[in-house]
């Protein structure tokens, strides 16, 4: 049975999608089978991960709203050993067609119980997630077991965490009592601004042993990966984001006791 | 009659609140009368116009939901001449909460249409929208006359812009005609790297003139001004984000008309 990670924050543009695409790309190259679930709207994980738009016949959308099967929905990407279900923006009508689905919060869940034998061929499935707190974000929170919060180095985003942890032990208490907080990973830290050391002292004084010692500096081979519709630990893999996120992906394995 | 004006993008963190706030207050330190919508349940806004999480009793929650008058929920910030309707996580149930209402997209358009006498002391209306296409958002897009699109200097933010230019369209076309794009303002744009050069000759080259001339760039005083609770304009009007806030809002009054 796989391990299925949500990385999740409302606040927009902290590096949800660059961390799942990297850590991804990380854990695949060191032999981990992974099923990347693109849940957002936007399809930024899809489109990191060289599928075109024109590639995404089947997508997210088909699973949660047309109940199709993930064996037919996923396709290869560009990473060996990496499959992923896109993305489009089909899926930001779901909470309205929705609506009146009384699971309409277990979608995902209960697709991953219905196809518990496709999905036992893999060892990590991780879910990128739209910056809001909506039902795709919550049919996320439903299905993991586990979730990876991205953070900025930034006050806004600072700000917005308490409000993050709220949802998840509303989710925990309601629904799903198995979902845990793997972790907090600092992001575009910057060594050159106090903001981002506040920033770091802050969070590991409130959150501590929750927050990973790899932090992700800013590195712009992070941001320039994607316009080659490539993971930056293949566009660059020794710029200082890419080892940043390999550092980050072994530091994973040894919280998950995976090593 | 107020200007009113969406701020608005769905990708997140492109720089939305940091624009709103500080294009709202360079438009009051020349003499405009300004109204500060808050319609993002993050609330970041209310935050970086020194209205505390406690003071926000009556929020555009009340608004939208429980149909209050604008008088009673506007309060004042830090910015002399601007008052603003702060935000919370209320507005995250917005959705749930007027979904059968057949006039749900209407809300905003309605409440203004309601209370023109009471908005006619302003000059503009400046409306932060949050990371989403969601009803919030539309009903922003349907109350307002301009849309102004804060764009980063990054891939991810380049490939979200037809979707927001389709998603525009569609508002125009069924619900209200007088929408236009008032303008694509870049920000983030560091000299340094290629990327930011690209997308602005991509964005030029696409868009020609509804881009505008002032660019922001990366500027550590602009993110670290929130944490003041203060806009960048009162934190270091001499930065570099200042300054350039102060000429975007020059540049917004010709375009306007209103010098
Ligand atoms: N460590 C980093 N250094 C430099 N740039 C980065 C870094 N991490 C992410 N970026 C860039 O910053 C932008 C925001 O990151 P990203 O899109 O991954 O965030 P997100 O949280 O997924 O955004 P959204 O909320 O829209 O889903 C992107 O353009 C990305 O390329
Ligand atoms: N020109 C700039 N230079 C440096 N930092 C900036 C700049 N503009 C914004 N920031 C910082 O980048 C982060 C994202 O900006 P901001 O929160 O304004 O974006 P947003 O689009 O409103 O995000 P969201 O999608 O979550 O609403 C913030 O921490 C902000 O302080
Ligand atoms: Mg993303
Ligand atoms: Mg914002």
């Amino acid at each position: 049975e796989p391990k299925v990670i949500a990385v999740a924050n409302q606040k927009g543009g902290v590096g949800k999608t660059t961390t799942t695409i990297n850590l991804a790309t990380a854990l695949a190259a060191v032999g981990r089978r992974i099923l990347m679930i693109d849940i957002d709207p936007q399809g930024n994980a899809s489109t990191g991960l060289g599928v075109s738009t024109q590639d995404r016949e089947k997508t997210t959308y088909d699973l949660l709203v047309s109940g199709e099967d993930i064996a037919d929905i996923a396709q290869e990407t560009i990473v060996p050993g990496m499959m992923i279900l896109p993305a489009n923006s089909d899926l930001s009508s779901v909470d309205i067609e929705l609506f009146s689905d009384k699971r309409r919060v277990m979608r995902l869940k209960d697709a991953f119980e219905k196809q518990a034998d496709y999905l036992s061929q893999y060892d990590y499935v991780l879910i990128d997630c739209p910056p809001s707190l909506n039902l795709l974000t919550i049919n996320s929170l439903v299905a993991a077991k586990h979730v990876l919060v991205p953070l900025q180095c930034e006050f806004f985003a600072l700000e917005g965490l308490s409000q993050l942890m709220l949802s998840i032990r509303e989710v925990r208490q309601s629904i799903n009592p198995a979902l845990t907080i793997q972790g907090v990973v600092l992001t575009m830290f910057d060594q050159r601004n106090n903001l981002s050391r506040d920033v770091e002292k802050d969070v590991r004084e409130n959150f501590g042993e929750l927050v990973y010692k790899t932090i992700i500096p800013r590195n712009v081979r992070l941001s320039e990966a994607p316009s080659f519709s490539l993971p930056a630990l293949i566009y660059d893999h020794r710029s200082a984001g890419s080892v940043a996120y390999q550092k980050l992906a072994a530091e994973l394995l040894q919280r998950m006791k995976d090593t």
